[in-house]
């Protein structure tokens, strides 16, 4: 089973360390 | 009782394990600030819990893997951890092998199985002691390995409507030079997991 013929992930990313503190930051 | 469907319980007992699991890694391993987790009992044992957006990508995410793991599809959940490049350094992968079906007899066997994953959580809240310190500004992303070819398990993961799935890039899945780290390894009569790390020997 090697590649990623097996494997499957959500198409979006998490939000980013940034984008986390940069919400902080707003409130 | 009789009417039990197997299969949704262990997917019931994963899923909320791996919830506190993903938290807790993304607290120990650092790839969000200390200041955004807040610490919470699991298990009987303190957890760190992430509330908001990011809460919710992950309960997302784990909603859309519970029908795989109910049908035993699943054959591994990973999480990577990615440096600003997007390599990964780390993949903290839970092996999951569920047996023949069989019905839950008593309380006593689920008691049984917290009390396994109750290990589980607390080596993984000390990790950090065996693995090296990880680049700044990491990101991470969760992939699930498919008994059979991930495109016929595309319809099965695409629960939520806007949270897409899609086949994993080779660059995500693929690390050189990697060591492998044992972490935790739990029996029981209704799932057997094996959680371990891959970690890049040069990060």
């Amino acid at each position: 089973k090697s590649g990623g013929t097996h494997i499957l992930k959500p198409l979006m990313s998490p939000p980013t360390r940034e984008e986390i503190l940069a919400t902080l930051m707003d409130l | 009782r009789q009417d039990l469907n197997f299969g949704q319980v262990v997917a019931d007992i994963l899923c909320e394990f791996l919830e506190v699991a993903i938290h807790l890694i993304l607290y120990v391993r650092d790839v969000y600030p200390s200041g955004i987790f807040q610490k919470r009992k699991k298990y009987n044992v303190p957890v760190q819990e992430l509330n908001g957006n990011l809460n919710q990508y992950i309960q997302d995410t784990l909603h859309c893997v519970k029908p795989l793991i109910e049908k035993n599809e699943a054959e591994k959940v990973v999480v990577v951890i990615m440096d600003k490049e997007h390599h990964p350094v780390e993949r903290f992968v839970f092996e999951i092998s569920q047996p023949p079906l069989l019905s839950i007899s008593s309380e006593t066997l689920l008691s049984h199985v917290e009390q396994l994953l109750r290990a589980m959580i607390l080596k993984i809240s000390v990790c950090d002691a065996v693995l090296d310190n990880n680049p700044p500004g990491c990101t991470f992303t969760v992939l699930v390995h498919t008994r059979e070819a991930a495109t016929r398990n595309m319809e099965k993961v695409q629960v939520i409507k806007d949270f897409p799935w899609i086949v994993a890039d080779e660059q995500e899945v693929h690390m050189e030079e990697a060591k492998l780290v044992p972490l935790k390894t739990m029996t029981s009569d209704i799932l057997k997991m094996q959680l371990y790390v891959e970690e890049k020997t040069r990060k």
